[in-house]
């Protein structure tokens, strides 16, 4: 563990309890694509199988464990409690479009043809491209409320934090995972834009519009 | 041949 990881690990964190307070709170869940949560649920789930049979550290299953309990607590909020205020109009990304190919591209490039393994390799293609549907949605409707920001700013910076640790275990543990580095990076870079937007708008106070 | 990456990451 170095500190960028676990930065990485408390940005993630507070992404996702940002999420479920916003919707606890406002008791509603416009703006946000029930598709996106669906499909880091689904990252969630095809990753963390090993809690069954690896174990690396009490830190580790710990977070495991919350990751998945609140990627379905946030789908039950999405899909059944809070199911009146979803925006499903403006949440039309289809999902098969990034499921299909991660589950070629996983069979085609992993590191191990056991089911675990194939598993977490579909959850790192995966991972890199569930927001999609967010970043979307986001842009059909040329707004987010700033809550949202906050959420897509904080998941977005995890994944840019566990570069510069992979980098930092590059030198300190000759450690390097390709088909995690290369995803996380593809994952980061869907973020780019923004990362612009809510760093010249949002951090000055202004709400998060995107330019006509 | 690459090993196995250790999955200590979350």
């Amino acid at each position: 563990m170095n500190i960028f990881r676990l930065l990485g690990d408390i940005c993630h964190l507070v992404a996702i309890i940002v999420l479920l307070l916003k919707i606890w709170k406002t008791r509603s869940c416009a703006g946000i694509s029930g598709k996106s949560q669906i499909l880091f649920a689904l990252v969630y789930t095809t990753r963390y199988v090993d809690l069954f049979f690896t174990y690396v550290s009490l830190y580790n299953s710990v977070m495991k464990v919350i990751f998945l309990a609140s990627s379905y607590a946030t789908l039950y909020l999405i899909y059944v409690k809070f199911k009146a205020t979803y925006d499903f109009n403006h949440d039309t990304f289809r999902i098969e479009f990034l499921l299909i190919p991660c589950v070629i591209l996983s069979l085609l490039i992993t590191h191990d043809y056991s089911p675990v393994e194939l598993l977490w390799t579909f959850s790192i293609y995966l991972e890199a491209v569930a927001i999609l549907p967010q970043l979307f949605m986001v842009s059909k409707t040329g707004e987010a409320e700033t809550i949202t920001s906050h959420y897509l700013f904080a998941l977005g910076a995890y994944r840019a934090l566990y570069i510069v640790n992979w980098i930092y275990r590059y030198y300190t543990e000759s450690f390097i995972d390709g088909i995690a580095v290369v995803a996380g990076i593809i994952q980061t870079i869907l973020y780019a834009d923004f990362f612009y937007l809510y760093i010249t708008k949002v951090l000055k106070g202004k709400d998060f519009k995107l330019p006509a | 041949h690459e090993n196995k990456a250790p999955k200590d990451e979350l």
